[in-house]
């Protein structure tokens, strides 16, 4: 049989709350390198914007239940911002 | 919201259908958009008409991936549609990712649902951190069939655009709050370890280990059940929750609901002058399950499958100070505990005595 699917890597959900904080909490669009060399700041800032409008415990790091809620479907409008 | 400025600023508006989900008939989808604005026009003075041959305010269509409008679906699953606020051009319209499969049942992902939420943003509403509301930003597996707008919407969209001018003014449910002390809970059980406490269409699920409870809608866990229900059970036996609602009870076999349910409580031995129970138990220490209703208690023996002689027997005779008209009752670690309106009862089998008095939500982590 094929080997079992390997854990995901954790980049993997790394880049998926990368790509979760883009989308709905517009990380990197409002000034801050994003990418390999980004700054904590901006990333750990929205993460926690995210977790607080969550209601979930606000830890600025991606806990097991921060990632259930990133990976629950959705509505692609922000969050935090308006379309326009 | 948006700034009221940013909102339509009319009262009657305009959508066209430009495509269709092949996942539906099409009547069935015109009937999901249709009630999708009836949500907002039932209570606003907003109307919303459907045109066919000219641009409208709120364009409606079907579309995956890359759709040139500078925010790409992702497939199925994920983002499953998105709308854009008030405005000309591109304002108030709503797209709908077809990678999705489209409903008109409570299998993900309901149209309408999806839809009402839509033209939430095509009217100006941003997303809600009310996790009961509709424009809570995740899905929520609620029951279409008897959907109500919640009141946090209804706050928001009657911001935007006043009130109905129906004489009545329609209100909407409301999200419990962990610490609300007035909470008054439909039933209360445990569930393989942890605590499930029932209050209209949510539950609070506390695990042991947990500091607070999480809220949840109860048709997450069992699309089927209905909510607002009467009591709840764990049957240790057979690791079954048992749900009661008016004259009927479900089983529930962890996130299943069990073949052959709903049933009649009559099967379990109840008189028909029984309509629905208040809250049922099963007391481990004495190996039989109570089910209480009004002023009385049936003692019921689940290896005999049936009703225990000499009952029902009068509440206030064996249970003293136990207030009569119990909303919930369970057994956890070795006590008993009732619940009357927001009290808490913990009762001590053996010396039958109160051992305290508690508020309600005692358990959740206030």
């Amino acid at each position: 049989f094929p080997a079992d699917k390997q854990d995901e890597p954790p980049a993997t959900k790394e880049e998926m709350a990368e790509n979760y904080l883009k989308r709905f909490y517009s990380l990197g669009t409002d000034g801050g390198p994003v990418g390999r060399k980004k700054h904590i700041q901006p990333f750990t800032e929205k993460l926690e914007q995210m977790q607080k409008f969550f209601g979930l415990k606000v830890t600025g790091t991606l806990d097991p239940k921060t990632v259930e809620v990133m990976e629950k479907p959705r509505c692609g409008v922000y969050d935090v911002g308006q379309y326009s | 919201t948006v700034a009221k400025s940013s909102a339509w600023q009319k009262k009657d508006l305009t959508y066209r259908i430009l495509n269709f989900t092949p996942d539906l008939p099409q009547a069935d989808v015109e009937t999901a958009i249709q009630r999708a604005f009836k949500v907002w026009s039932d209570v606003t003075p907003l109307t919303f008409t459907r045109i066919y041959n000219e641009v409208s305010d709120i364009e409606i269509s079907f579309t995956a991936g890359d759709h040139k409008d500078n925010s790409p679906f992702d497939g199925s699953g994920g983002i499953l549609a998105h709308a854009f606020q008030p405005g000309n051009g591109i304002g108030g319209d709503a797209h709908f990712d077809e990678d999705e499969t489209w409903t008109k049942t409570s299998e993900i992902y309901n149209l309408f649902l999806v839809a009402a939420h839509e033209f939430g943003h095509s009217l100006g509403l941003s997303h809600s951190t009310d996790q009961g509301a509709l424009m809570y930003p995740t899905y929520s597996n609620t029951d279409p069939k008897t959907f109500q707008l919640p009141q946090d919407d209804i706050n928001a969209i009657q911001y935007l655009y006043g009130k109905s001018s129906n004489p009545v003014q329609p209100t909407g449910p409301s999200t419990p709050s962990r610490c609300d002390p007035n909470v008054v809970f439909n039933a209360v059980t445990t569930m393989r370890g942890e605590l499930i406490f029932f209050v209209k269409r949510f539950l609070w699920r506390k695990h042991p280990q947990a500091s607070e409870a999480e809220l949840m809608f109860v048709q997450a866990f069992w699309p089927s059940l209905p909510t607002n229900i009467d009591a709840a059970y764990e049957n240790p036996i057979t690791e079954q929750i048992l749900v009661f609602k008016g004259s009927k009870y479900t089983a529930l076999d962890g996130f299943d609901v069990v073949q052959g349910y709903p049933r009649n409580i009559y099967s379990l031995g109840f008189p028909k002058t029984v309509k629905r129970i208040d809250a049922a138990v099963h007391i481990e220490q004495l190996g039989k399950t109570y089910f209480f209703a009004a002023k009385k208690y049936w003692s019921y023996d689940e290896d005999k499958k049936q009703m225990d002689k000499g009952f029902p027997k009068q509440i206030s005779n064996d249970f003293p100070g136990i207030p009569d008209k119990i909303d919930a009752a369970f057994y956890y670690r070795g006590r008993l505990y009732f619940f009357i309106g927001r009290s808490q009862f913990e009762y001590n089998i053996n010396s039958k005595r109160i051992v305290q008095v508690l508020r309600s939500n005692s358990w959740l982590g206030c």
